[in-house]
């Protein structure tokens, strides 16, 4: 593995976009991890609808029936890549534009731009993380953002952060080597993180977090979906 | 014996946000506005989320000693309660049960020795 990497200076990651105030980030996850996965596939980095998860996504979870998709009031992305075999694929966002508003699902199966074939959950080791990252592009990942309401910049690495409640969907998209940490000695590794709350919100838009610590339960809910070249 | 009874004067009593009003704290609340653009209605939407923004200045201070390599501080969702962040800006379901499978099986384990 290399000791930094990044899918941006590759081209595989679309400009950070912006949810609103709607809690539609499992979509804007989603949509991430398809966008790198098929632009692996293809070389071409296509722009995806968020807007079709968050209007025509209603899938449950298989284990827990309570977890379902639900527009602005939350979702998973397990259940948006469930859907999205069903359904067939994804459209573009251009054919399928963000309202930040959940309305009548508006779908179009002829328009599909990428078609989801399967994803897997990556295991809770931040080795393994690192592998799955580098070999087969932006991995959707769940977070507890307590923190991240106040982020403003540089590496976090909180002393103490929830583990168990999970409460956001951002996109993996790398990491790097050193990152200095004062409390904890010298250069930390940490993950470079997608959100989609905007270029004014973080690193224009990105989060860094300190790896190898599972911090903030970043490693519990990791998954990689696969995508059908045509 | 009335004449013994201190009349409280302060806001503490009508938690109204007056005390907070000509502080440093305004003056950051009301760069805040500008460069985010923010807009309130009323005076008393006003004076209820300079009493957020406080409290966030609190909390950022103490995300700031809980996570020193990084910066916490005025961000976009300073006049939002964690509650009003959580609803509005959040949005995983079910992730207190932790890691929820879906259909989609556990990826196997990959060589990452060297």
């Amino acid at each position: 593995l290399p000791e930094s990497f990044d899918w941006r200076e590759k081209g595989a990651v679309t400009p950070v976009k912006m949810q609103g105030s709607c809690g539609s980030c499992w979509a804007f996850s989603t949509t991430g991890s398809i966008e790198g996965a098929n632009f692996i596939a293809t070389g071409k980095l296509i722009n995806l609808s968020e807007q079709q998860l968050v209007d025509c996504d209603h899938t449950c979870d298989a284990t827990d029936k309570r977890a379902c998709n639900d527009g602005c009031s939350g979702g998973l992305m397990t259940n948006a890549y469930e859907y999205l075999i069903k359904a067939g694929g994804i459209q573009e966002e251009e054919a399928y534009p963000y309202t930040g508003k959940p309305g009548e699902c508006k779908f179009s199966p002829e328009k599909i731009a990428v078609r989801v074939t399967n994803f897997t959950n990556i295991p809770g080791d931040e080795q393994q993380i690192a592998a799955r990252l580098v070999h087969h592009g932006p991995l959707a990942v769940g977070l507890n953002a307590v923190f991240m309401q106040t982020y403003i910049g540089g590496v976090s690495c909180p002393l103490i952060c929830g583990k168990k409640f999970l409460n956001h969907g951002v996109l993996l998209v790398g990491y790097g080597a050193k990152g200095f940490s004062i409390l904890r000695l010298g250069n930390r590794p940490y993950w470079i993180i997608k959100n989609s709350w905007g270029e004014k919100w973080g690193e224009d838009g990105y989060y860094r977090l300190c790896r190898g610590h599972n911090m903030c339960g970043m490693s519990s809910m990791v998954s990689a979906v696969m995508t059908k070249t045509s | 014996i009335s004449n013994n009874i201190i009349r409280q004067v302060t806001d503490v009593l009508t938690g109204d946000n007056h005390a907070l009003v000509g502080t440093a704290t305004e003056r950051q609340f009301i760069s805040f506005i500008n460069k985010y653009g923010k807009e309130y209605s009323t005076r008393e939407e006003y004076m209820h989320r300079l009493g957020i923004f406080a409290k966030n200045m609190m909390r950022a201070a103490e995300h700031q000693a809980l996570d020193p390599t990084a910066v916490h501080g005025v961000t976009q969702f300073s006049d939002l309660s964690e509650e009003e962040f959580e609803a509005r800006f959040l949005g995983v379901q079910g992730g207190k049960s932790g890691t929820l499978l879906g259909g989609g099986g556990e990826a196997p384990v990959l060589d990452v020795k060297d």
